[in-house]
C-alpha cells in the first residue's frame, strides 16, 4: 500500500 | 531535511524564544496579542495530535514538544501570571478570533487530504496558522507602538514562513510527487499577510527610525 502520507514538517 | 526547512524551524523557534524571553525577563507582554498566542496554541494542539502515535524523528518530536510547551506557557503567562497579566493590553486586543476559527474548521471539513479526524485537524491547523497572526497585526496597527522585541517576534515569524516556501520549492524539485497544495496555498497566504509588515520593518530599520505602521 502507498506509504501513509506523512506530515513530516512541523 | 534541507537547509531551508532547518533554518525555518530554527527561526520559528527563535521567534517563540524571543517572546518568552521578553515576557519572562521584563515581566511584560505589552504589545503582544493574547488572541494570536491562543490561536497558536490551538494550531499546535490540533497539528501535533499524532505526537505519540506516529514517530517521524527525534528532532520532529522534540520540536513539537517545545512548540507546544512554549505556546501554552506564553498563554499561561499572559492570562495567569500575577504581574504579566496586568501588562496585557486587553482594551486594544479585541479581535474576535472565533471569527477566524470557525471558517478554518469548516474549510478543513471541506478541503483535507483524507476525511479522518486527524487529517481534518491537521488541515484545520494549517488554515488557522495562516491567519493566526491577524490579531497581532491589528493590535500593532492600533497601538502603533512596536517595541523592539515585538517587532523582532513578528519579523522572525515572517522569516520562518519565507524559509518554508523556499523549503517547499527545494523539495518539489528534489522529491518526486512532493505536492502539498493545502500547506502551499495556506503558507503563501500566511506569508503575504506579513509582506506589508516586512516592508515597514525593513524601511524603519534602514532609515533607522522607530517602526511606525500607517494607520
Amino acid at each position: 500500500p502507498a506509504e501513509e502520507k506523512k506530515h513530516d514538517e512541523l | 531535511m534541507n537547509v531551508f526547512r532547518l533554518a525555518g524551524d530554527m527561526t520559528h523557534l527563535l521567534s517563540v524564544v524571543v517572546l518568552l524571553l521578553k515576557i519572562h525577563t521584563i515581566k511584560s507582554c505589552a504589545g503582544i496579542s493574547l488572541k494570536t498566542q491562543e490561536l497558536y496554541a490551538v494550531v499546535f494542539a490540533a497539528r501535533y495530535l499524532d505526537l505519540f502515535v506516529h514517530f517521524v524523528s527525534l528532532y520532529n518530536t522534540v520540536m513539537k514538544l517545545v512548540f507546544l510547551a512554549s505556546s501554552f506557557s506564553i498563554v499561561w503567562y499572559m492570562k495567569r501570571h500575577k504581574i504579566v497579566r496586568r501588562t496585557y493590553d486587553k482594551d486594544h486586543d479585541t479581535f474576535r478570533h472565533y471569527v477566524l476559527v470557525l471558517p478554518c474548521l469548516l474549510l478543513a471539513l471541506l478541503i483535507n487530504e483524507k476525511f479522518t479526524f486527524r487529517e481534518v485537524m491537521w488541515a484545520f491547523s494549517i488554515y488557522l496558522e495562516a491567519v493566526a497572526i491577524f490579531p497581532q497585526l491589528v493590535l500593532l496597527q492600533r497601538t502603533r507602538n512596536i517595541d523592539n522585541l515585538t517587532g523582532q517576534y513578528v519579523f522572525f515569524l515572517g522569516a520562518y514562513r519565507v524559509l518554508y516556501i523556499l523549503n517547499w520549492i527545494y523539495r518539489y524539485f528534489t522529491e518526486p510527487h512532493f505536492v502539498h497544495w493545502i500547506s502551499w496555498v495556506a503558507g503563501i497566504v500566511q506569508t503575504l499577510l506579513y509582506a506589508d509588515f516586512f516592508y515597514y520593518y525593513i524601511m524603519s530599520w534602514k532609515n533607522n527610525v522607530k517602526l511606525e505602521l500607517p494607520a
